[in-house]
């Protein structure tokens, strides 16, 4: 029995992309069978993992909206034992048209319920809302994964964050909690930057001591469909992230 | 008749608000009245003008969802000229509560029209998404600004971006237009920052001369309430929204 972990955060451009593919890759490296779900429209994971947002295929969108098998849509990616559940195109207009279907909450948690037992670890990139496919994300997982830009702006979104992971907690899925915030994009010579992150410890116990620097590398893998750890290795972003995925197997007890 | 402007760009962090805050700032500073709207529940342009996101009295969302004049809820900022219709904490719901009212996409359009005499630019803010406050903003709007981060990743949703206007423009707003593309987060040490250009430029003939760099000046300002024009007039990131608020008069014909 795997554990899901929903990557959150409704500020756009923190990171959430790059954390749930970096990570899903530093976690995959170690032997772990792990499966990436793409739940935004930008479909931002899946190109990361060199894979097209499906056309014509049925995807997330067919087993949230109707009722595909999920598990007909996974992909295997470049990265051995990381498989990728891609987005559709169609997942822009599943926010509008899960309104008014039956148990709209629960149509992810119900579509990665067979595969659950395939996987040590899954990993959910939600779009930057805290609509119906965030929503969907937190209902389906067990634990939150919070990255936080080292900016300003980034501290203003984390209270209503809190407070929609807590509605969720009572009304839809009482197992959920926060596993944890990941500082990123920091760059330790401004002073934004350490007063964001004394004020982030200051109020969440559950940062993670690793922090994710700026780093261009981590910016340009994208464009070459490479996880950071195929496209730059010994890069300080790839170090990052497996100083995370050491911290987080810790906190897990994974093997 | 003024003219007004949506800033829109689904993919998150790539300076819309910052854009939306620091253009107002600029236009204003030449003597117009501008208007700012604030339709991102986040409300980082209320904040970023040293406002707080209204808790009881009515805002934004009142008057999209009920029939609250706007006018009502504008107030004054700091700099002379430029005003602000902030956004309230329940504009979060909006969304799902919007899915079922007659003639959704217009209330904001409705809720501006008696405004529109009133101010030379009014500028809207929106939220990382194309759900219904974008395309409210869109249905309101003459014309479309698009900030584009000078990465690999912000390039992707450009084309549904673009789609997503058309659409909007066929079945909602016929006089819609895009007034033009600007890059922000420009680094030019970066092979990728330079790459990103020449693919927009190539792509969109409508990109502004006008590039905003990277500049943690720009990123320091809204901690402390204050438009990049107050907090650090002479940082290279309000020179260049300067220089932009320069390329958008010569091109709206205003004095
Ligand atoms: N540590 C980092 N250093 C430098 N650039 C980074 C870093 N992490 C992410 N980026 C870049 O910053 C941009 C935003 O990151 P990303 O797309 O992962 O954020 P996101 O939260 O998923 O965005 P969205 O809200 O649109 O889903 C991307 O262009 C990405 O390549
Ligand atoms: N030119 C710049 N140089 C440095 N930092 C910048 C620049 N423009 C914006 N920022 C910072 O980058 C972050 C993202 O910018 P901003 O919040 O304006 O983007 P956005 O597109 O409005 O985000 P969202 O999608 O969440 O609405 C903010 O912390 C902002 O202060
Ligand atoms: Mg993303
Ligand atoms: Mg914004």
């Amino acid at each position: 029995m795997g554990v899901t972990i929903a990557v959150v955060n409704q500020k756009g451009g923190v990171g959430k992309t790059t954390t749930a593919v970096s990570l899903a890759a530093a976690l995959a490296g170690r032997g772990l069978r792990v499966l990436l779900v793409d739940a935004d429209p930008q479909s931002n994971a899946t190109s990361a993992l060199g894979q097209a947002a499906i056309r014509g295929e049925a995807g997330l969108y067919e087993s949230l909206v109707g009722d595909q098998a999920l598990g007909d849509a996974v992909v295997a990616t470049d990265t051995p034992g990381l498989d990728l559940a891609p987005a559709t195109l169609h997942l822009a207009g599943a926010e509008v048209e899960l309104v008014s279907v039956m148990a709209r909450e629960f149509r992810m948690r119900r579509a990665l319920e067979p595969l659950a037992g395939r996987y040590a670890v899954t990993l959910i990139d939600c779009p930057p809302s805290l609509g119906l496919l965030t929503v969907n994300a937190l209902a389906a997982a067990h634990e939150v994964l919070i990255p936080v830009q080292a900016e300003y702006l980034a501290l203003e979104g984390l209270a209503h964050l809190s407070q929609t992971i807590e509605l969720v907690r009572r009304n839809l899925n009482p197992e959920l909690s926060v596993r944890g915030i990941v500082l990123t994009m920091f760059d330790g010579r401004t002073n934004l930057a350490r007063e964001v992150e004394a004020e982030v410890r200051n109020h969440f116990d559950n940062t993670f001591h690793s922090v994710i620097p700026r780093s261009v590398r981590l910016s340009e893998a994208p464009s070459h469909g490479l996880p950071i750890q195929r496209y730059d290795p010994r890069s300080a972003g790839a170090e990052a992230y497996e100083r995370l995925a050491d911290e987080l197997l810790e906190q897990l007890a994974l093997p």
